[in-house]
Formats: structure tokens, sequence, C-alpha cells
């Protein structure tokens, strides 16, 4: 399954944690205000953390990271 | 599948717990105000508890820690 | 599947009973008020059990234990 | 799949029945009340029988032993 | 899949009937007013049998023996 | 699948016709009015003939015999 | 999958036709009036035809033969 | 999957187009006015033509050849 | 999946495309007014065209050529 | 999965983009006004793209080119 | 799974991101204003980006990356 991510402003972070035994930063993509992000769950990603002002799309519903 | 976690307030802290015959804290990762995080459930982790404020949303509806 | 527990009072207490021929408990889960605990059953994990005042929500819709 | 039940008073006795050629109880499990028991079907357990005041959920809907 | 059945009254018997080129009963489960059963399709079973007075909750809808 | 047969009078017949090249009937069930038989499909049952004053529910709906 | 077939007059025809390069009527079922079929889609039988007054339920709604 | 058609005048074609490289008409079945042919794709038919008055059902809705 | 398709007028056009490195017409199939072609997505065909007035539904929603 | 594309106006281009390490236009059909196209991603197509005014219909819903 | 992506400008720039341990731009895609673009997550492709205005409809909702 993916996600899809806005950035409400520039140098939102969209950050994907490694799958297994070990939890750690293995990419870290930038986003400026109005580029979207569509990103997969995969082999080697099994959470995504996002820092910033964001609009956030999933299967669960939408949320803001600000409101 | 996936759950959806915002932080409320600083300092939330996301734990995940060992899939397996025993059930040990593996992983806790801090989020701040407004951060979110997207986790799976892996091969690696079974459970996953939050501490702090936050809003949740699954499959089985959006819940908030504090109301 | 998983399930979502939040804990509307401290040492709300989620158990995990074995999967197999026998049935007893092998993990036994605190909460405190306020916290939620997102499980799902396993290999190890074919029941669960919840003592205390908690929320649960679950495929079959939500229900309180105290009410 | 999993069902939940709840105990609406003390002594609920959920029983899970073998799976097989042969039908017998293999394990009796006791809700005081107000605990919920969250309870899949297995490789042992193919039928359970309630005894005692219960709210029960399914994916076929809600139903109360009493009412 | 499974069936949920509520005994209306005492005495009420839920038959399993054998899978297979011949059709038997290998088992038979008495309800008393107020208990459920919840009851797989099998290895074993692929018909079921309600005799007396009793609500059946299935992925069809909700039926009862003797309105 | 399965399907849920209530006989509405006495003496209603359930017959499972056979699967494969030949078509013939391999069980006739009796029920009397107000029991209810929950029937799969099975390896040996591809067609089911309904004899009396029944109430059908299957996944495409529910019908009577006698209506 | 299966459909449901009941007979609103004697005689009605049910005609199993035969899967594979050939098509062919291997089994034809009379229903009298009120008598219902319930028939799969099976290895041997891959259309079904049906002649005579009868009202049909499939999973693309119901209809009629006479209206 | 399969179709539902019902003829609505005598002499209505239900043809059978040849799955493969190549595309020939394998079987033609004349239906009679109120006949119903219940017919599935299969490894032999992998497109289905209707010549004259008929009452089409599919996943995809209802239609008439005439309207 | 399958498409069904209505011509409108009379020398409707369905062409079957070529599944693979190349994409060529592999079948032209005519339709006259009031004809219905019901056509499967194949190992030989992977895209389909339509010339002509016709009404066609899939499971994306029914649409017209000439509306 | 399929896409529908109808042409608006004459010679809107439907481009088929390769699969893999690469991605390079490997086929490119044109339709004439009020022609349809019904086309699958397969083996060789992850990508499509259109140019000129259509009317596209998707699992997503319905979008035009030019509104 | 596919995203729709239509082009409200000139120059939109669709990105594809590589699937594994890297996360690198493997294609990048121009749109001029009015063309739309299907794409596939694939072998390849695990992460899309979008730059500039556009439309952009998915599984989990429709969304513009000016508004
Ligand atoms: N490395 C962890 C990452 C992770 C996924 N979901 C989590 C939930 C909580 C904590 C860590 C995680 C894993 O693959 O399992
Ligand atoms: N180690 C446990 C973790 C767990 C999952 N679900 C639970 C429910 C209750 C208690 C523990 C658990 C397991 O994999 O099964
Ligand atoms: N050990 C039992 C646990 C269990 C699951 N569901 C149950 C229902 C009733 C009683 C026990 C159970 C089993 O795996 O089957
Ligand atoms: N041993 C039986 C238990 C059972 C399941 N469903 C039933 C329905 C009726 C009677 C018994 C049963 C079986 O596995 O099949
Ligand atoms: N022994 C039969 C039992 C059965 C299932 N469904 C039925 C319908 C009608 C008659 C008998 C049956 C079988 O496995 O097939
Ligand atoms: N022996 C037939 C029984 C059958 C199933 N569906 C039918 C429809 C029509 C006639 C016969 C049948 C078969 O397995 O195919
Ligand atoms: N023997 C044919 C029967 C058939 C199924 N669907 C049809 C549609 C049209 C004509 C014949 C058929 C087959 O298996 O394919
Ligand atoms: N022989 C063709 C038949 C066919 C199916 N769908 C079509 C659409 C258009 C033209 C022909 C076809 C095939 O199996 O692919
Ligand atoms: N030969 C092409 C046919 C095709 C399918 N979908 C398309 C979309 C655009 C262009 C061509 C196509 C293929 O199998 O992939
Ligand atoms: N060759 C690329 C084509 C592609 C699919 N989806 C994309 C999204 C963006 C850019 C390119 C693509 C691939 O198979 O993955
Ligand atoms: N190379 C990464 C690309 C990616 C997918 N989803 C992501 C989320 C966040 C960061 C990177 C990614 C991967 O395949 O996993």
């Amino acid at each position: 399954d993916y996600v899809v991510i806005k950035a409400l402003e520039n140098g939102v972070t969209i950050i994907g944690l490694t799958r297994g035994g070990a939890t750690k930063f293995h990419h870290s993509e930038k986003l400026d205000k109005g580029e979207i992000m569509i990103a997969q769950f995969t082999e080697h990603t099994s959470a995504i953390k996002i820092r910033g002002r964001a609009d956030l799309m999933t299967k669960h519903g939408r949320i803001r990271t600000d409101e």
C-alpha cells in the first residue's frame, strides 16, 4: 500500500525507517511547498515519519500535521 | 497493515513490541508535536504501544489518547 | 488482524493467551490511563483478555468494558 | 476470524470445543463482570460456547445472551 | 465461516452432519436457554441442523426458528 | 459457501445432488416445521433441491418456496 | 458461484451444458411448482439453461422468465 | 464470472467466441422467448455475442439489446 | 475482467490489440445495430478499440462513443 | 487493471511507456473523435500518457484532459 | 496499483524514485498542460514525486498540488 503526502510549506521531510530488527533512518526526502510524494511501504521501508506542515492521505483517512 | 499516529504534544512515544514467544520493547520512537508516524506491523513488530497525547487512525476507526 | 485498546484508568491489563492445545497466559501488559495498545493475533497469541476499564475497537465494532 | 465477548456478570464461561472428528471441551475460561475476551477460531478450536450473561460481537452482528 | 446460534429455550439441539459421501450425525450439542454456540464449518462438518427454539445469525442474515 | 433453509411445515426435503459427470440424489434430509438446516456446497454436493414449504436465505437474497 | 431457481409452474427444466470444446446437454432437472434448485457452476457445468416459468436469483440480480 | 441472458423473442442467438490467437464461433445456442441462459467465461470462451431481442445482466449492470 | 459493448448502429467495429512487446490488431469483430459483444481481456488481448456508435459498460462506469 | 479513454477530438494519442529500468515510449495509438480505447497495464506497459482532448475513466474516478 | 496525474500547467514533472536500499531518481517525465499520466508502482518505482501544478487521483482520494 501507499500514502500520499503534500507539503504545505518548504522543507517538509519524509523519512523512511528501516524494516527489520533495527529501526534507523535510511532516507530523508525534502519536499517544498505544493510538492507531493506518493510513497509505498516496501522491503526496505516499514515505517514513515513526517516532519513539517503537511497534508496526509491514507486508507484510514486524511489528516494534517498542523490542525 | 499500518496505523497512523500524530503527536499532539512533544515527547510522544511509539513503542514496537517484539513478535514471538517473548514480548519486549525493541524500539521506541519519539515524536514531537505535529509529527506523524505511519507504522506497519512487521516480522519484528506484532504490537504497538503509544504513550502521550496522540491522535490514532486505524482501519477500525479514529481515537485520541486524551479525550 | 489487530485490535485497539485504550486504557481509561491506571493498571489496565492486556493478557495474551497461548495458541495451541493448551491455553495459558504468556504475557500480561500493563496500561496506564490514556495509553493505547494496538495488538495483533499471532503465531503465539490466539486469544486476548482485558481486565480494567478500557475502550476496545475491533473490526466488529467498538465497546467499553465498563458501560 | 475472532469474536468479542464481554461478561455482564461474574462467572461467565467461554468454552473452546475441539476441532476434529470428536467434539469435546478443551478449555474453559472464566470471565468476571466487565472483562472482555477476544477469541479466534484456531487449529484447536472450531466451536465456542458461552454460558452466563454476556454481550457478543461477531461479523454477523451483535447479540446478548440474556435479552 | 461460522454461524451464531442462541438458544431461546432449554434443550435446543445443534447437530453436526458429516462431510463426505455419507451424511450422518457426528455430534449433537445441547444448549439451554440463553446459551450461545458459535460454530464453524470444518473438515468434519459440512451441514448443521438446529432443533428447538433458537435465534440464528449468519452472513445471509438473521432468522428465528419459531417466528 | 452455504445456504440456510428453514422448514415452514413438516416433511420438507433437502436433497443433495452429486458433483461430477452424473447428477443423482446422494442424500435426502427431512426437516420438520421450525427446523433449520445450514448446508454447504462440497466436494460431493454441487446442487441442492428443496421440496415443501420453506424459507431460503442465500447470498443472492431471501426467498420462500410458497409465496 | 451458484444460482437460485424457483419453479413458478410444473415442469420447469433446468439444463446443465457441458464445459469444454463441445457444448451439449449433460443433465436436465425437472422442477414442479414451488420447488427450488440451488445450482453451482462446476468442472462439468459452465452454462445453465432454464425453460418454463421461473424466478432466478443470481449475483447480478433477480429476474423472472415470464415478466 | 458469468452473465445472464433472457430472450425477449424467439430465435435469440448466444454465440461463444474462441479463446486464443484465433477468434471463431465455436458454439451458437438458440433461445426462444422467455428462456434464460446463464453462461460463464471459460477455457474455451473468452467473448460472447448476442443477436436478437434480449435482456442482459452482468456485473457492470443491466442492458437490453433493443431499447 | 470483461467489458460489454452494444452497437447503436450497423458496422460498429470491436478491435482486439495484441498483448506483448508489439501492438497490432489481431481481430476485428463487426456488430450490427442492437448486437452486444461481451469481451474479456485475455492472454492475446490487452487492449480493445471501439469504432462507431456504441454503448460501453465497464467496471469504471458506462459511456457512449457519440454523446 | 484497465482504463477507458474516449477521444473528444481527432488525433488523440495514447502512449504506452515501458515497464523496467528504462522508461521509453513503446507504442503510440491514435484515436479519432468518438473512438474509445480500453487499455490494460501489462508486462510491457506500466505507465500510460494521454495527449489531446479526452475523457478518462479509471477506478479512481473520471476526469477530462481539457476541463 | 496506479495513480492518475493531470498537468494543470506546462512543465509538470513526474519523478520515479527507485525501489531498494537506495532512493534515487530513475526517471523524470515532463507533462504539458492538459496531459495526463497514469503511472503504476513497479519493480523499479516505489515512490513518485510531483512538481508543478497538478491534479492527482489515487485510491485515497483526489488532491491538487496548488489549492
Ligand atoms: N524496524 C521496525 C520498524 C517499525 C515498523 N513498525 C513499527 C512500530 C513501532 C516501532 C518500530 C516499527 C520493524 O520493521 O518492525
Ligand atoms: N510477542 C507477542 C506480542 C503480542 C501480540 N499481540 C499480543 C496480545 C497480548 C499480549 C502480547 C501480544 C506475540 O507476538 O504474540
Ligand atoms: N489455545 C487455544 C486458545 C483459544 C483460542 N480461541 C479460544 C476460544 C475458547 C477457548 C480457548 C481459545 C487455541 O489456540 O485454540
Ligand atoms: N469437532 C467438530 C466441532 C464442530 C464445529 N462445528 C460444529 C457444528 C456442529 C457440531 C459440531 C461442530 C468439528 O471440528 O467439526
Ligand atoms: N455429506 C454431505 C453433507 C451435505 C452438505 N451439504 C448438503 C446439502 C444437501 C444434502 C447433504 C449435504 C456433503 O459433505 O456434501
Ligand atoms: N453433476 C452436476 C450437478 C450440477 C451442478 N450444477 C448444475 C446445473 C444444471 C444441471 C446439473 C448441475 C455437476 O456437478 O456439474
Ligand atoms: N462448452 C462451452 C459452454 C459455454 C460456456 N459459456 C458459453 C457462452 C456461449 C456459448 C457456449 C458457452 C464452454 O465451456 O466454454
Ligand atoms: N480470441 C480472442 C477473443 C477475444 C476476447 N476478447 C476480445 C476483444 C476483442 C477482439 C477479440 C477478443 C482472445 O481470446 O483474446
Ligand atoms: N502490446 C501492448 C498493448 C497495450 C496494452 N495497454 C496499452 C497502453 C498503451 C499502449 C499500448 C498498450 C501491451 O501488451 O502492453
Ligand atoms: N519504467 C518505469 C515506468 C514507470 C512506471 N511508473 C512510473 C512513475 C514515475 C516514473 C516512471 C514510471 C517502471 O516500470 O517503473
Ligand atoms: N528506496 C525506497 C523508496 C521509498 C519508498 N517509500 C519510501 C518512504 C520514505 C522514504 C523512501 C521511500 C524503498 O524502496 O523503500
